[in-house]
Order: structure tokens, then sequence, then C-alpha cells
């Protein structure tokens, strides 16, 4: 499709994001909008799930919300 | 749309259950 592959959803990726800044599941998703991967909404939920057991981040609550961080 | 996004939030949290 013309507008698949403008973001990859990768595990490098979501690292950057979560190494700059804490975030919720909603900012993540909001980083990998299937209109931008060319990705389908389940596709995109399964793998942000295995990446973010794989990549096992801090959690903190903020403003009564999860938000998941990584350390440098 | 905002409902889509929820509702992928919402099913992303529910993969992540035990691990929140």
């Amino acid at each position: 499709t013309p507008n698949s592959g403008e973001v990859q959803l990768t595990e490098e990726a979501v690292r950057r994001y979560l190494s700059r800044k804490p975030m919720t599941t909603k900012d993540l998703l909001k980083k990998f909008q299937t209109k931008r991967t060319g990705l389908s909404s389940d596709a995109t939920v399964n793998a942000l799930a295995q990446l973010l057991k794989r990549l096992d981040p801090e959690r903190k609550l903020i403003a009564d919300k999860m938000h998941f961080f990584l350390k440098e | 749309s905002s409902s889509e996004a929820d509702e992928m939030a919402a099913a992303l949290e529910a993969e992540l259950n035990d691990f929140m």
C-alpha cells in the first residue's frame, strides 16, 4: 500500500522512544499508527505487547497512569 | 479515530495484563 513503511514498528524504535521519556500504551500506539506503519490493528497490538515484554521497561505511575521507560 | 485508539490501547493493556 502507498502509505506503508513510513514508520517501522521495531524493537529499536520502541527502545528509542522509551529511552527519551516515560510513555503510556496510548502514547506508544500514537507513535506507531496503523496508517503510518501499514500494519493492522491486531498486528500492532501483538507486536507492541511482545516488544514490551521483551524490553521489560521500568514502570512508573504518573498522574495515575502507568508509564513505561528505559534507563540508559 | 480516537475510539479505535482507545480500543487498541485496551487490547494492548489486556495483552500486558500480567506484566503491568
